[in-house]
């Protein structure tokens, strides 16, 4: 099938004389001639604008969207770039559309992602011995590694400079650092003390080859994993802007101290400094603290995909240890019994939220009186309403037909859809409660689907079903099953542009890495957690993913061996509307068979004792075991 | 809500020292 024509009016047009901008396009050309003064005091031809924050997060705080601020472009993910006379954005096809719609005609769209491609295009636009600028507090260690090496062989020389040029533009609209209290999370909902974790990562430390003597944590998961500490400098995430060098003999945690409270710095042994006491340091110390560290006989382990180059250009190179991940990263991958117990029972809780949702939407989108942000709205509060709710894990995303195409679309109170039962509607939403961040989509169409759109569906859930049971050897990488997700679409030559799934745990972010189906992940090990979702995007059209949460467990094998599989613990029943069970192999019918008496199982009772009883015969009907 | 894919670039830069350093 073809891709609708979309008329693209949603979109700028800048061939035409004079160029097109849609209203959601920013007018970014005075905010570039103030970047470009800069630039010029600097003597920079180029300057490199990163997605992130000095902790290498994929949700920034308001202060650090210094790429949206200089592009118009709000997407996730994305790099700008801007010479004297250039400005290019390059991102990955989630957005592409997005971009389109957002930035205005001084800026170039580049539909790819790697840092290759942008280094190319520098090399094109910046002329021999001219500087190139980046701010190395948002460069990881990796990608700086990937940009100098990519301007080794040139005459361009890669200049770091720590004060940040877009700052200095954005002036006083910049908005404020956030200085909300930071708190300890009461001790039933998490799985360790932050003293048994210090501990972990000591022992950790003694046993790993090289033997260092400290340890530098920089992504804000860390720390607000290990201190057991949450706040909420980001939206959707809650965790407050520190690091942590954590040594042999000592704790030093950088954040600023005013946001504590008596009892937090007690909770905390901040008034000692012995091995179990946490000395508190100023935030913007951290670089000083970490080269004073360094001038001792010591050696500091960091771990290149979250340390930023500005911290790692003051360590000797000779007292560095370098992994991909932390320590922290890795012992926080894997969640032991009361985190896997809190986490399954934060997806009960929103289970019922979700099927609260699915039942209302029922009920109401023939009457028109729903729309992408009503609905929006409705299920964030039903989520709120739950026990140990902390808010939404994620901006929801709820998209009517052609919206439900672009994959990370979120209706505005201006800029919506009005749901309807003549196409498909997709929700990807999540919470956050104290025990657990959830994260689930489903997609549904109450009136009459296409065919086409049957077999789709069919075909993505077939993906999921394929994933989720899957029985693979321990340690396997993600990256090495990952297809298994695919190949139902694959054998008709469909696709999807986004990875299969990501980690997720305890009140952290949505996107815990390092677990998931890509090459950087690390292997599958029993207790992690991870989402599984595959999809299909028609543009013009409609789109579609299926994602759960699982739990990777041990498999049961008709010979000894050590297997792992998955275990669901997302709750919700699939569009039995959508499902032709004329695609679906005996094998992928009774696991779908028994993944509904599960849910049946789990949400069932819980439904009954709060008098959902609605909710409890859609259920019911919903997970009505299916037949070829 | 979807992971964006990760570029390989990275993994091809090792992948190609790796086998350099491995013919050296």
């Amino acid at each position: 099938p073809e891709p609708k024509y979309l008329g693209r009016e949603d979109v700028r047009n800048c061939s035409t004389s004079p160029e097109r901008l849609p209203v959601t396009a920013v007018n970014t050309t005075m905010r570039l001639a103030a970047l470009r003064q800069q630039m010029e005091t600097w003597n920079l031809s180029a300057y490199i604008i990163p997605d992130t924050d000095a902790h290498m997060s994929e949700y920034i705080g308001k202060p650090d969207k210094r790429r949206e601020w200089i592009s118009g472009f709000t997407g996730s993910a994305g790099t700008a770039v801007v010479t004297m006379g250039k400005a290019a954005v390059w991102t990955d096809s989630r957005y592409w559309t997005q971009a389109e719609r957002q930035m205005d005609c001084n800026w170039e769209l580049h539909k790819e992602v790697s840092i290759s491609s942008i280094v190319a295009w520098i090399l094109a636009e910046v002329p021999d011995g001219q500087n190139v600028g980046f701010d190395p507090f948002l460069f990881s260690v990796d990608s700086w590694k990937n940009y100098d090496q990519g301007f080794q062989d040139s005459s361009r020389h890669l200049l770091s400079v720590t004060t940040n040029l877009v700052d200095v533009a954005w002036g006083s609209e910049r908005p404020p650092v956030p200085s909300q209290p930071i708190y300890a999370l009461p001790k039933e909902f998490t799985g360790s003390t932050w003293q048994e974790k210090v501990s972990a990562v000591r022992s950790y430390m003694e046993h790993h080859a090289k033997t260092p003597t400290g340890v530098l944590l920089s992504a804000l998961d860390e720390t607000a994993w290990l201190f057991n500490l949450r706040s909420s400098d980001i939206p959707y995430n809650p965790f407050f802007y520190s690091y942590a060098l954590l040594t042999n003999s000592s704790i030093r945690l950088f954040v600023n101290k005013s946001r504590f409270s008596l009892e937090t710095l007690q909770y905390l042994n901040t008034n000692c400094t012995l091995p179990m006491c946490v000395q508190l340091e100023d935030y913007s110390q951290v670089r000083d603290s970490v080269k004073a560290y360094a001038s001792g006989d010591v050696k500091i382990l960091i771990g290149v995909s979250y340390t930023t180059y500005g911290v790692y250009e003051v360590i000797p190179k000779e007292k560095l240890v370098t992994d991909t991940y932390s320590p922290v990263m890795l012992i926080k991958a894997v969640k032991n019994s009361k985190e896997q117990a809190l986490l399954k029972s934060s997806h009960v809780r929103d289970a019922v939220a979700v099927i609260q949702y699915l039942v209302w939407l029922e009920k109401n989108v023939p009457k028109g009186t729903v729309d992408e942000f009503s609905g929006a709205e409705y299920i964030d509060e039903l989520r709120r309403n739950e026990n140990f709710s902390s808010g939404p894990s994620f901006e929801t995303i709820s998209a009517s037909g052609l919206n439900a195409a672009l994959a990370h679309y979120s209706p505005t109170k201006e800029l919506h859809r009005k749901l309807s039962s003549d196409e498909m509607y997709l929700v990807d939403s999540g919470g956050q409660y104290w025990d657990g961040t959830t994260d689930i989509t489903r997609t549904v169409h109450w009136g009459t689907p296409t065919a086409f759109q049957k077999e789709a569906y069919t075909r993505v859930l077939m993906g999921n079903i394929d994933l989720s049971r899957l029985v693979f050897p321990a340690a396997t990488s993600g990256r090495v099953i990952e297809a298994f997700a695919r190949r139902a679409l694959w054998e008709v030559g469909l696709n999807y542009g986004h990875g299969t799934g990501h980690g997720i745990g305890n009140f952290l972010c949505v996107h815990e890495w390092p677990v998931g189906f890509q090459y950087n992940n690390i292997a599958m090990a029993k207790g992690m957690f991870t989402s599984i979702e595959p999809g299909y995007y028609h543009d013009g059209e409609f789109g579609i993913r299926l994602e759960d949460v699982a739990l990777v467990v041990e498999a049961k094998t008709k010979y000894p061996g050590d297997y792992l599989t998955f275990e669901l613990v997302s709750f919700v029943p699939y569009d039995r509307n959508l499902i032709d069970v004329r695609l679906l192999s005996p094998e992928q019918l009774q696991y779908l068979n028994r993944y509904y008496q599960t849910i049946r199982e789990n949400v069932g009772p819980e439904l009954q004792r709060r008098q959902l009883l609605e909710e409890f015969a859609w259920l019911e009907q919903h997970t009505e075991p299916l037949s070829a | 809500r979807a992971p964006h894919i990760i570029s390989w670039t990275s993994l091809w830069v090792a992948s190609a020292l790796a086998i350099l350093s491995w013919s050296s």
